[in-house]
Parts: C-alpha cells; sequence; structure tokens
C-alpha cells in the first residue's frame, strides 16, 4: 500500500495474507469456509498452483506474526474458469475462491466482508479503502498491515489513463481494461496499492448500515503510485452468481 | 358253596326212588331258594306206607321247626294224609323236609316213597299288610314288587328319604349357579315337613357376590333362652367359605344379608318335632367392587365411575407434558381391569412431567434458559448467537419452549432451531483520524 497507514489491530479484519511459492499476496475472507483472491494469484503461467503450496494466513495485522502460525488448511482452490492470462497481459475474470479445509470462527480479529448484490453500480468518487501487506512508498514490502482510502475512478477516465500507458510504453504490453474491471486512485500518485496487496480487498461502505462490502479486487496497475495511473480492480458485483454458485457446488 | 345263591328250583326225592324206600330210615332235607322268595313244595308222587297219624312212616314238613304238615299214605287211600296235588306254600324262603320209617315195608306191596318238585315264588310284599308292630306300611306312599324284593318311590314332589321308605317334601335343593333366583323351605308357605335334610348351594362365576334377601316371613322354630334364639331342633345355616357357619331361626327375618361370596351353602334341617313355617329368599348377585382408584396428579383415570366393578376397566392419561411412568420405566400406555379378588391387575402409574433433553447446541452461539427447570415441559429457552460477530437470522432472538412432544418449538411451532449467520463487514474497531 503506497500513501497509506498501518492498520489498528481488529479493524480491517477480513484480509488474509496469502503466500505463494514465498511470494505474498493478499485475499479476503467471505464465508467461514471460502476466501476470495485473485486469480492471477493461483494460476501462475498458465497453470494452478499446487493447494499444498498455498499457505493461508489470517488474525494478525503483523506479518512476521502471521507466518509463524500454522497456515489453515487449503481444500480446493476455485479460479474463474475464464481467467486466461498466459502473458499477463488479460486480467479479466481476476477472481477466484479458496476453500478452507476448516471453517472458521469469527472474532474480532477475523470476519468477513459482505458482498454486494449482482451488479451494483460504483459511484464515481465513492471512496473505498485497500488494505493490504504488499510493498510500500519506499518499496519496502510491508511487515504492518496498511490501508490506503481511494475513490472509484470514473470509467472513461481510467480508460485513458491506460490508454497514455500504451502510448508512453510502446514496447509494453499493457493489459486490457475490461468491463469486469474498475480503476480507484488519485490522479497526482502516491496512493495506491503495490505489489504484494494482489487479492486484497477494496471495500465501500454501505452508508446505511455501515458495513463494508467486497467492491473490488486488488488486480493490476501499471507501476504503483505513479501520477496520472489508477490502480484496476476486479468488478466483484459482476461475479456475485458465479461466487454464490462455486460455494453451492463445493 | 356257602357264599353261593340258592337256586331258584330242584327236585327232593326218597332215597332209591322209584324203588322202595329202606325200612329204618330218618332222613332230613333242608330245602332254600333265595331271599325275598316263598318256598314252593309240589308232590308228584307221594306213596309212604299209610297208618294213623302216620305213625309208622311219614314225611314231615317244617319251616323254623314248627310242623307245617305230616305226609303218609297214597293218593285215595283210606290211611294216612296224602298232600294230594295242592302245592305246599312255606312261610319263608326255607323249609325242611324229614322222612322216617320204621323197621319193616310190608310185603308184597312195597312203598316208593316220594318225589317233589321246588320252586322258589316271588313275595309280594306290597300287598302285605302293614307290619303290626306300628312302624307304617312298608312304602309311605309308592310299592313297587320286584321279584325276591320291591321297592319305594314318591310322587311328584317328594323325595325318598334315606330310609329308602318313607317320602318327604322334596328340598329343591342343588346348585344355583344363576345370577339371580328364589329358594325357599320345602312346602312353603305351608310348615316345613319333619326331618329335613335340606341343602342348597349357591354358586356363581367367580367375580361375583352373592347377597340373600330374605321374605319377612320367616319362621324357623327356636327354643327361645336368655342369650336369644337357640336353633337347638330346627335351623337353616348359611355357610360362607372362611366364615363361621351361622345358624338362623327365629321369627324375625335376616332381611338383607350380604355375604361377599361367590358361593354360599344353605342347610335346613328339622327334625321330627316341632313346628317350623319355613321361610323364603330372593337371593341376587353384583359384580365384586374394586377401590376406586385414588386420583393421579397431573392426570385423570377414566372412565370415572362412582364405584367400580369386576370387569370393569380403567385407563390414566396424563395432562399435555406428563409422561405415564411405571415401576421407574415410562409406559406407552396403561390400563388397568378390576379383578375377580377385587384387586386391580396393576396398580396405578405416576404422572411424571417430560422434558425435552438438552436443547441443541447452536453453532457460534449458545442458549439460556429464561424460565423452568431441567428441560422439563413448559421451560423456555433463548438461543443466542456469539454478537458481534454472529447473529440470528432476522437479528431476533427466538425462544423455545418445551412441547408436550418433547421437542422445543419456537413460537410458530417449530422445532428447528436457528443458525447463527456470520456478520459481514463489521468490525469492531472503525479506523478513524481527525486529521483532515
Amino acid at each position: 500500500i503506497m500513501g497509506g497507514e498501518k492498520a489498528p489491530d481488529k479493524t480491517i479484519p477480513w484480509q488474509v495474507m496469502l503466500s505463494v511459492d514465498g511470494g505474498r499476496a493478499g485475499a479476503m475472507v467471505i464465508g467461514d469456509r471460502w476466501i476470495m483472491t485473485a486469480a492471477h494469484n493461483l494460476v501462475q503461467k498458465g497453470k494452478l498452483v499446487l493447494k499444498e503450496k498455498l499457505r493461508v494466513f489470517m488474525g494478525d495485522n503483523d506479518a512476521e506474526k502471521l507466518a509463524k502460525l500454522t497456515p489453515l488448511g487449503v481444500a480446493s482452490l476455485h479460479p474463474h474458469p475464464e481467467y486466461k492470462n498466459p502473458d499477463n497481459a488479460n486480467y479479466n475474470h481476476d477472481i477466484a475462491l479458496i476453500k478452507l479445509q476448516q471453517p472458521l470462527t469469527f472474532h474480532a480479529a477475523i470476519m468477513p466482508l459482505c458482498l454486494p448484490p449482482e451488479d451494483t453500480i460504483y459511484k464515481t468518487g465513492q471512496i473505498g479503502m485497500v488494505s493490504g501487506f504488499g510493498i510500500k512508498e519506499d518499496d519496502i514490502i510491508a511487515n504492518k498491515l496498511r490501508y490506503i482510502r481511494l475513490p472509484v475512478v470514473d470509467g472513461n477516465k481510467c480508460q485513458a489513463s491506460v490508454n497514455s500507458a500504451k502510448a508512453a510504453m510502446p514496447t509494453e504490453t499493457i493489459p486490457v481494461l475490461t468491463d469486469n474491471m474498475f480503476c480507484a486512485g488519485v490522479p497526482e500518485g502516491g496512493q495506491d496499492s503495490c505489489t504484494g496487496d494482489s487479492g486484497g480487498a477494496y471495500v465501500l461502505m454501505e452508508d446505511s448500515t455501515k458495513r463494508f462490502w467486497a467492491a473490488g479486487i486488488v488486480s493490476w496497475g501499471v507501476g504503483c503510485g505513479q501520477t496520472g495511473r489508477y490502480g484496476v480492480y476486479t468488478r466483484v458485483a459482476k461475479y456475485i452468481s458465479w461466487i454464490n454458485k462455486t460455494m453451492e457446488d463445493n | 358253596l356257602a357264599r353261593s345263591l340258592p337256586a331258584l328250583h330242584g327236585v327232593v326225592q326218597s332215597p332209591q326212588f322209584p324203588q322202595p324206600y329202606p325200612a329204618a330210615l330218618s332222613q332230613q332235607w333242608d330245602l332254600s331258594v333265595p331271599e325275598g322268595y316263598q318256598l314252593q313244595l309240589s308232590f308228584t308222587h307221594l306213596d309212604i306206607e299209610p297208618s294213623a297219624d302216620c305213625y309208622y312212616d311219614s314225611l314231615t314238613v317244617l319251616y323254623d321247626k314248627k310242623v307245617l304238615a305230616k305226609f303218609c299214605g297214597q293218593e285215595n287211600s283210606a290211611d294216612g294224609h296224602h298232600p294230594g296235588n295242592r302245592p305246599l306254600l312255606s312261610p319263608g324262603n326255607r323249609l325242611t323236609l324229614v322222612l322216617q320209617t320204621d323197621d319193616t315195608n310190608p310185603e308184597p306191596h312195597q312203598h316208593l316213597g316220594f318225589s317233589a318238585h321246588y320252586q322258589a315264588k316271588d313275595i309280594d310284599e306290597c300287598s302285605a299288610p302293614d307290619p303290626e308292630d306300628g312302624s307304617g306300611p312298608l312304602c309311605s306312599q309308592l310299592c313297587h314288587n320286584t321279584l325276591g324284593s320291591y321297592m319305594c318311590s314318591c310322587r311328584h314332589g317328594y323325595e325318598l328319604r334315606p330310609d329308602q321308605r318313607t317320602c318327604v317334601l322334596s328340598c329343591g335343593g342343588g346348585i344355583f349357579d344363576e345370577p339371580e333366583g328364589t329358594l325357599s323351605s320345602p312346602g312353603y308357605p305351608d310348615p316345613s315337613p319333619h326331618g329335613l335334610a335340606c341343602q342348597y348351594v349357591i354358586s356363581v362365576e367367580p367375580g361375583f357376590i352373592v347377597n340373600l334377601n330374605f321374605t319377612d316371613s320367616f319362621h324357623i322354630e327356636h327354643i327361645g333362652t336368655q342369650n336369644g334364639p337357640s336353633c337347638l331342633y330346627h335351623w337353616l345355616q348359611v355357610s360362607i367359605p372362611d366364615k363361621e357357619p351361622q345358624k338362623l331361626c327365629g321369627g324375625k327375618s335376616p332381611g338383607l344379608m350380604p355375604t361377599n361370596s361367590y358361593t354360599v351353602q344353605l342347610d335346613y334341617h328339622t327334625d321330627w318335632a316341632g313346628l317350623s313355617q319355613g321361610w323364603s329368599l330372593h337371593y341376587t348377585t353384583q359384580r365384586v367392587q374394586c377401590a376406586s382408584p385414588s386420583s393421579i396428579t397431573n392426570g385423570r383415570v377414566t372412565p370415572n365411575f362412582p364405584q367400580y366393578y369386576y370387569r370393569d376397566y380403567i385407563q390414566v392419561r396424563c395432562d399435555p407434558g406428563y409422561k405415564l411412568m411405571m415401576d421407574g420405566r415410562e409406559i406407552k400406555s396403561y390400563a388397568s381391569m378390576c379383578q375377580k379378588n377385587g384387586q386391580w391387575h396393576l396398580s396405578l402409574p405416576e404422572c411424571h412431567i417430560i422434558d425435552c433433553g438438552e436443547p441443541k447446541a447452536l453453532l457460534n452461539g449458545g442458549v439460556t434458559f429464561i424460565s423452568g427447570s431441567q428441560n422439563q415441559h413448559l421451560s423456555v429457552i433463548q438461543y443466542h448467537c456469539n454478537e458481534p460477530f454472529y447473529s440470528l437470522l432476522g437479528g431476533a432472538t427466538v425462544s423455545y419452549t418445551c412441547a408436550a412432544d418433547r421437542t422445543w418449538r419456537d413460537n410458530l411451532d417449530t422445532p428447528v432451531i436457528p443458525s447463527c449467520i456470520p456478520v459481514c463487514g463489521q468490525p469492531t474497531v472503525y479506523l478513524s483520524g481527525f486529521q483532515r
């Protein structure tokens, strides 16, 4: 998280830390046996990682402490079936579910996020919050969970940002921005999610109930915290049916 | 031979008959036929030296040493005494013949002796005149002669006494096994005959008891004493099993006499003197009564009768929320019958309050007892979730009551326990900051 702050204990109880082959990623609790993350955390070079190599931690804001805990057992991995990203240029459908072997018992440090109704519209400018144990502004991996509040960015502005990046980096393969994604961030840069945060939650709060709900999944971005660039998130509201069906079927 | 019956007939002849009988002879024949018969003697031939009074030769016929006749001579002879063709009938079943001859049997006409048949002849005892000893007729009512004997019988309504010759009014006794009936002394309402020994047995089905109800007209001869009537010569004895027999006499009716027994024996006795006007009773039966069952706490006995009798059934039902218990075990149903001994065949059960058992555990929640105890009927519990991390669906607390079917049921009568739904998106600590 760039430009963010340390999260006090129990303020982001849905935060999950994943470790895949030594790489760090984020995820969020959405049920007592289900965790949601980005598909690209589980599918590497076109192949699903072995569930035995995936380690799941939660319940603390300290990464070192988490890493010392016994990982939660993984029962099965369920990347979105349409996620195909062999050359890291297509993050469409970047969503996956992890089923745990044992149900969780929720407490102040571990609580689930709510899911939005199908096709909920995200208001441009609405402030959300993204969190993670990823790289922070000094390019150092965070040991403490951090968070940053970021607004939802208008889709056109986001597309323009992606287009400008393509123009500026003609040799790079900039991923495609689809309707299954949305952007969040500030044009002046400095505040963004970053590497190691992917799979974590971008949450919005419902005013009437003061409940946080999973609006996005940290997916990709051109750099981190750069001026005129935004973070790109999987639009969770597009996948409610798939999420429910996957959980029901499994 | 001594034990064999005498022959019913036979022949007796003089020695050497039909040759002349020897001289200087003295021979005796003891003839007999069975008891109950007379002996009849018929001469087919008699030829004994005739003489006056049969002085020289004679055939003497005796009964119990009493000379019935003395014969000699020939048929149509001038001297002697010839029996002719008339048979001789003995007063009893015996007869003795004695042939005596002198030293000579005159020649040339020698006498041949005698030949006779004897036979048993039935005695018609019924035609005999009454004995002179004043003991009355042979049969007091009907006499029937039989071969060698006789028998007495009685007219309808009478029965032969043990003496087999006199009749007495029939007792009408025997066994009375109908549910009700009437008994009375012989000849009632006429005075009772003398010498009665009547027995009446009332014996109905076990499980019923007999009640005797004497009519007011009751009179049995008694001897007055300082201690009340003494049933010395006439009495009606009432015998009930396992109780002392009770002799009744006097002029006061016993009225209603419960026996509490299914069998009663009545013995009516009169001797040969005195006067008893007799008695009459109507007996009824009723079923043995069982004690009314005590009330059942938290239950009831059905049907509810004022009294319970043999073969009545009762059932016990517990109030809703209570169960039938007997000997420490729960039973599905209870029915008991009043037995013939007046006892219920099963002791009464008890109604114990039911319990629903421990409420099912609620995952991520718990249960609180609101009222009642030990999970008993109508106890109320309330499920709750481990808030703020879980909440009941709908957010309301749910009360469950221990129902009569031993399940915990909510206000909608549903036995399904609630579920604790995880609370999402509501951290216990919210991010806050004051810097702007």
